[in-house]
């Protein structure tokens, strides 16, 4: 089973 | 005020038909760099960056920072009212609650001009930081594109690895596995068909097929498609925009439980 990251888990809000 | 004059305006048609499918509404911000976008797609999962810089406009004037909210899906209808010849220019008043996109047919015969409601977007830009990529793997965008669309009708992930060896692509589904490994190959006639891998370190990593097949929908833009990788990172897969800038794609990855 693989799960699906966010690019908000890698990226901050500027 | 501002007033963009694309000559090559099957440019910024083929910018909407790259990222039409992933992003519904956006803010086009424009400066004295230039007019650009970032984006995510309504799950974020994968981000679009695009920037067109000024100087790759016949005119260019911006007098202040703007930041106009379309409806990518509108603007597309728009722009395919323009045909692959014609001379695009983007304009807006301060404070306007529209967009004009005036298209010139190249003799100059023709002209229209299509007026396109903004709509305010509450988006969040994201701080995008320099990394060092494990792998960057540049290829020709058509084969990139090929090996997705082949790849997805087998599986629904594409676990894209780089070695020594090359670059291999696989995937698995209920009918079956498949693989295609790209070896680095600099001996061709043109160097836009050259597969160049440059590796600081093997590395392997797992995507969802329906955002890739997505990005390749910006192939038309250009010849070549560079893909850069590290393990703790989203992909990046970008296509240069000649003479003006880049669209670029950020994946998440799948990760294993």
């Amino acid at each position: 089973n693989s799960r699906q990251k966010s690019i908000l888990s890698f990226f901050q809000k500027s | 005020m501002l007033e963009l004059r694309l000559v090559q305006g099957s440019l910024l048609k083929k910018v909407l038909e790259a990222i039409k499918d992933l992003v519904n509404d956006a803010n086009f911000d424009c400066s004295a760099t230039g007019f650009s976008l970032q984006a995510m797609d309504s799950s974020h999962v994968a981000l679009v960056a695009l920037l067109l810089r000024s100087e790759g406009f016949e005119h260019y004037r911006c007098d202040r920072n703007l930041s106009m909210g379309m409806n990518l899906n509108n603007m597309s209808k728009m722009l395919k009212c323009a045909g692959n010849d014609d001379i695009i220019t983007i304009k807006a008043d301060d404070g306007s609650d529209t967009v004009t996109f005036m298209f010139e047919s190249p003799n100059q015969d023709k002209i229209a001009d299509f007026e396109m409601k903004l709509m305010d977007i509450d988006s969040e830009h994201l701080g995008i930081p320099e990394a060092e990529y494990q792998a960057i793997v540049r290829m020709p965008s058509s084969e990139f594109a090929r090996i997705c669309k082949d790849l997805s009708s087998i599986g629904d992930t594409v676990v894209i690895s780089v070695t020594k060896e090359g670059v291999k692509f696989s995937t698995r589904g209920d009918i079956g596995t498949a693989n295609v490994v790209c070896r680095q190959n600099t001996t061709v006639d043109k160097p836009e068909e050259a597969t160049v891998i440059e590796m600081q370190e093997p590395v392997s990593l797992t995507f969802a097929l329906r955002y890739m097949n997505s990005f390749t929908k910006a192939t038309p833009l250009s010849g070549t498609v560079t893909i850069s990788l590290s393990s703790d990172l989203p992909i990046v897969v970008e296509y240069k925009i000649a003479e003006m800038g880049y669209i670029r794609f950020y994946l998440a990855p799948k990760i294993e439980d």
